[in-house]
């Protein structure tokens, strides 16, 4: 079973279109593993992006290199996961 | 203790095999109304079942459900569960569903991939997309809301099988795409087909992937208004509307697009909650207020559907 440690989910505000271009870039680097919650698409809309921790430096980096504004939505996605797994098996008894 | 309706938990999530014994427990308590119709097989060979609720008629116009088209999204299996027990708890004593299911079927699929929600639950929890092999390819899986004949292909859409929004190879290609399609031509009375997937709060309505406006665009607007506005009504969950490419972007080969495009008047997608503090990692004590609350929301679109006969 695939784990999520160190995994962030980022919630990114891009300024403006050319910001928005600029997370688009990101989305072609495969090798980052970056799986899209919410995708790039135009300045109004957040984008929510999962990031694996071996790439969570660089994103970051590239990011505020950019100056584009970004939080983090889930601090530690495999403690997400692991509450719902403790609550599905709770479930049981 | 044997597992019943009334002690199945529907303020937890469940895995496949848990949901697929609820369908059966569902039509084993009242199979007057409820009955289990398997229309497939997905492409790992597990059954497509859904749930079809029935006051009698023959080919009565319908009304379809459909939750989980994308695996990882569980809110959404969880709450199209609730549905199901509120239709059959609703029948003979909620004056709203039995009026509509003395008009209407209501068809209800509840776990439309049923591959990639085994997968979220073995191996993968992030996994989206359905399960099937890309020949050439290391990447699994086509995104099923990309695969429809609808725009197929169009910008909306990737090509590349290791992207989330896969298109996959041709329209139709994923069977549990198909076996809905080969549904709804074969049934050929559904008026109303609603998709529920998460998160972000939205109410969505066709077209993805043109700009051109749906012929009944004023209708749909202002019924997804009324819609929200009874959604919110329950906990003051703000959710936007709008058709799709305006709302949100343009997508290729969506679902709602195809049944709108074969007739389907009142065709509808939910995101549900929430707006990005989960997204759609939603902590299980939610999926009660998020079914209640949609389950408003879609009492409206039924109820203008059996009261706008067309």
């Amino acid at each position: 079973t695939e784990n999520f440690v160190g995994h962030q989910v980022l919630r990114i505000s891009a300024a403006d279109e050319a910001q928005v271009d600029k997370v688009k870039d990101l989305e072609e680097l495969e090798d980052l593993q970056l799986d899209f919650w919410r995708a790039p698409v135009h300045p109004e809309l957040p984008i929510d992006v999962r990031v694996p921790f071996a790439s969570l430096q660089g994103v970051k980096v590239y990011l505020e290199s950019h100056d584009i504004d970004y939080s983090i939505m889930i601090e530690d996605l495999q403690e997400l996961v692991d509450e719902e797994q403790l609550h599905m098996s709770r479930r049981h008894f | 203790m044997p597992l019943s309706i009334e002690t199945f938990n529907y303020a937890s999530y469940h895995n496949l095999d848990e949901i697929y014994d609820f369908m059966d427990l569902l039509a084993a308590e009242k199979p007057s109304l409820v009955s289990k119709i398997q229309i497939g097989r997905s492409y790992e060979g597990r059954p497509i079942n859904i749930l079809k609720f029935s006051t009698g008629g023959v080919k009565r116009p319908a009304i379809w459900i459909d939750t989980g088209i994308h695996s990882r999204e569980w809110v959404t299996q969880a709450s199209g569960i609730v549905f199901a027990k509120k239709l059959l708890d609703g029948y003979g004593k909620d004056a709203s569903v039995t009026s509509i299911l003395d008009h209407f079927d209501i068809f209800l699929e509840i776990v439309t991939n049923p591959d990639g929600f085994a997968f979220t639950h073995s191996k993968n929890r992030m996994w989206r997309k359905t399960r099937s092999i890309n020949s050439g390819s290391s990447c699994v899986g086509v995104d099923p809301n990309r695969n429809w004949d609808a725009g197929f292909g169009v910008a909306g859409s990737s090509g590349n099988p290791c992207s989330e929004t896969y298109r996959g190879p041709r329209a139709n290609s994923e069977p549990e795409v198909k076996a809905i399609v080969d549904f709804v031509k074969s049934h050929g009375n559904i008026k109303a087909f609603v998709s529920i997937h998460s998160y972000s709060q939205l109410l969505l309505y066709p077209f993805g992937y043109t700009s051109k406006k749906a012929a009944d665009a004023q209708e749909l607007d202002a019924l997804a208004k009324k819609a929200v506005d009874a959604l919110s009504s329950l906990h003051g969950t703000q959710y936007k509307y709008g058709s799709i490419i305006t709302t949100i972007y343009q997508a290729s080969g969506g679902t709602i697009d195809w049944t709108y495009e074969q007739g389907i008047k009142y065709s509808y997608t939910f995101e549900l909650r929430d707006t990005g503090r989960y997204g759609f990692m939603l902590p299980a004590s939610q999926i009660i207020p998020t079914a209640e609350e949609t389950w408003l929301a879609l009492k409206v679109i039924m109820e203008h559907t059996r009261d706008h006969p067309y």
